[in-house]
């Protein structure tokens, strides 16, 4: 699973 | 985009402002740590590598290039702005980087979420962001005379931080998947080291008197 909602963080 | 998380950005853009603000209206950056800064300035360029790679929002690239701006432009103001330099405390802001970057760069690639050299970097950053502010607190508390604007400085960052946690456990409760461990902890770290000077903030606050932090 593509796991990439912590870098919309700034 | 929650409401905490938001707040906390834009918290963390008026601590900028604000400091960019004194350096560039009064000419001086009294009481900045250098050291702080310059690891800041590395904090940004080592987290937004992805900033020409991934688009997330206009917003977020935005706020990326306001941040790799104003932490970069700090630096330069302080190193070489020909006016502020002169009020630089640089016998008072003695903290070594390395004893920081050193260990930050190798928990990250230690302790990560994915073994990338883009992950790694990101997650060097997210340590070095916690622990970046000690050369300015250890220069605040060497400062006999703190003024207003450094300490809103201060304050308004670990408001940031302190909003990003609440942002977090809101993430937790509504979306998903959403666990991140090396985020949190080193976010948490980070918020625990501005305790103390939230609380003397406060206290100078209540009682009205010039903040100054003991020795």
């Amino acid at each position: 699973e593509e796991d990439d909602d912590a870098h919309d963080e700034l | 985009m929650n409401i905490f998380r938001f707040a906390g950005d834009m918290t963390h853009l008026a601590s900028v402002l604000v400091l960019l603000l004194k350096i560039h209206t009064i000419k001086s950056c009294a009481g900045i740590s250098l050291k702080t800064q310059e690891l800041y300035a590395l904090v940004f360029a080592t987290r937004y590598l992805d900033l020409f790679t991934d688009y997330i929002s206009l917003y977020n690239t935005l706020m990326k290039l306001i941040f790799l701006g104003s932490s970069f432009s700090i630096v330069w103001y302080i190193r070489y702005h020909k006016i502020v330099r002169r009020s630089y405390d640089k016998d008072q802001d003695t903290f070594r980087h390395y004893f920081l970057v050193l260990p930050c760069l190798l928990l990250a690639l230690l302790i990560n979420e994915k073994f990338t050299f883009r992950e790694v970097m990101w997650t060097f950053s997210l340590y070095l962001e916690a622990v970046a502010i000690l050369p300015q607190l250890v220069l605040l508390q060497r400062t006999r005379n703190i003024d207003n604007l450094t300490g809103q400085y201060v304050f308004l960052l670990g408001a940031y931080r302190a909003l990003y946690i609440l942002n977090w456990i809101y993430r937790y409760f509504t979306e998903p998947h959403y666990v991140h461990w090396i985020t949190w902890i080193s976010g948490l770290v980070q918020t625990l080291l501005y305790a103390d000077f939230f609380y003397y903030y406060f206290q100078s606050w209540k009682n009205n008197v010039k903040l100054e932090l003991p020795a």
